[in-house]
């Protein structure tokens, strides 16, 4: 995190905020709705408590305008720049002000309300932007459900070096962002896509570029923002051109970056009784999709959409040499890749055998 | 028809002028030469890129030029 340089902040922590105007986009609670639940994110880690008035001179002043609006740092229309907020201080200090000629929604949809004011408010209480990827306080816009947004622990050590922590006995933790280069860091899931390879872990994913050989980390809901956090499994079917990701009992199917019709279903289809609660790692090669459950491997006949028998079987037995629980696995050449932990087991279906054994982040370039 | 390059690389360096002027407190450059300028561009791209976690090459290229392109919130990302 970073704090604006001088670190001004203010002097009383029960502020006042006032609604100038709205925008035409959402009716006048959901906007008010949204304002509040985004003082809120910061309110929760932080003894600061925002209260709204609608006459007279608050600390923080909210208002849509377009263009020059006469603080000298103009808009831009629709995208681009989307808002702008001012240090604590008299007059225009905290401000907010937000582009009018956006399009403003409470969901998925460019841009979220919520999000935008939540980062904006950073802004009116001290803080600068962060360069975690991951933190409210980033620059560029990254949408996340605002129905299960947590405060990011970027944002709250920043806010809580400004005005110290919150009067709660609980003190309030947030998401951190993986880093690539973490010598325990362990994947949810892995697949490849259309010659890519995604490595899933918690709301991000770090997509690998085959040639270029380049890493880089996105969110889940920068693509698919109807995905859950926290996939499990993940695989490619190559010859339907359809990748499929599992979370709990549920699984998604996507054609590139666009779900199928009809998803998420049960993965009771797939012929699992109801005693696998979910799936640790998926990968399809030759017609067969194997499914890793536990320490036990299920084969599933991709043509006659049925388990095949003499399935389940032990993952030692199955492939020898995997004697560990699986985190991930995908399909490179003739080779499986098995996840477990902080390394990973490349398996030769050729040899079926073992032939390397290494580091999980050697993928992402560590 | 395809964009003719110098026009495209034209396109680019405003872009890029425009959103280092914005966040990077790029010093407008009436009274600069061009020299100098291109200078100051190149560090001021260096700065940006680190602060994205992008290879420092001075240089706009593609993945500076996506990042450019992202919408975001109009603070600058340093200073004041």
């Amino acid at each position: 995190f970073r704090l604006t340089p001088g670190s001004p902040k203010w002097t009383h922590t029960n502020l006042t905020y006032r609604i100038i105007n709205y925008t035409p986009q959402l009716s006048k609670t959901t906007v008010e709705t949204a304002i509040e639940k985004a003082f809120r994110v910061w309110s929760v880690p932080s003894p600061l408590t925002f209260t709204e008035i609608s006459q007279g001179e608050a600390d923080i002043n909210i208002a849509f305008v377009p263009r020059e609006h006469g603080d000298n740092s103009p808009f831009d229309g629709p995208n681009g720049i989307l808002a702008h907020a001012f240090q604590p201080g008299q007059g225009i200090g905290g401000d907010a002000h937000f582009d009018s000629e956006e399009t403003w929604t409470q969901d998925s949809r460019n841009y979220n309300l919520f999000l935008v004011a939540a980062h904006e408010f950073g802004h009116s209480l001290g803080l600068s932007h962060s360069s975690d990827p991951g933190a409210l306080m980033y620059p560029n816009y990254a949408y996340s459900d605002p129905s299960t947004y947590s405060l990011p622990q970027d944002d709250i050590n920043g806010i809580q070096t400004l005005y110290g922590p919150s009067n709660s006995p609980i003190q309030p933790t947030g998401p951190s962002t993986p880093t690539a280069c973490d010598p325990h860091l362990r994947f949810d899931a892995v697949t490849t896509l259309r010659g890519e390879i995604y490595f899933f872990k918690d709301k991000y994913f770090w997509r690998r570029h085959p040639q270029l050989r380049e890493v880089d980390l996105n969110f889940i809901s920068l693509f698919w923002p109807f995905l859950p956090n926290g996939l499990q499994a993940a695989y490619e079917d190559f010859d339907k051109d359809l990748v499929f990701l599992f979370k709990g009992r549920q699984y998604w199917a996507l054609s590139g970056y666009d779900i199928q019709q009809g998803y998420p279903r049960d993965i009771a289809n797939y012929g699992f009784p109801s005693s696998v609660r979910a799936i640790d790692a998926a990968v399809s090669y030759r017609g067969k999709t194997y499914f890793f459950v536990n320490n036990q491997c299920w084969r599933y006949d991709n043509s006659r959409g049925t388990m095949d028998p003499g399935y389940p079987r032990s993952i030692s037995r199955a492939f020898p040499g995997i004697n560990c629980r699986v985190d991930a696995v995908f399909l490179q050449n003739s080779f499986l890749l098995f996840f477990s932990g902080p390394q990973y087991f490349a398996f030769n279906l050729v040899t079926h055998s073992v032939t390397r054994a290494a580091r999980s982040n050697l993928w992402l370039n560590c | 028809l395809p964009v003719p390059p110098e026009d495209l690389e034209e396109k680019n360096a405003k872009t890029v002028e425009n959103y280092l002027r914005k966040f990077y407190h790029l010093p407008s450059t009436q009274f600069q030469s061009a020299r100098r300028n291109s200078t100051m561009v190149a560090e001021k791209l260096r700065e940006m890129q680190r602060f994205f976690g992008l290879a420092e090459t001075g240089k706009a290229d593609a993945a500076t030029l996506e990042m450019m392109g992202k919408p975001r919130c109009g603070v600058p990302d340093t200073g004041d």
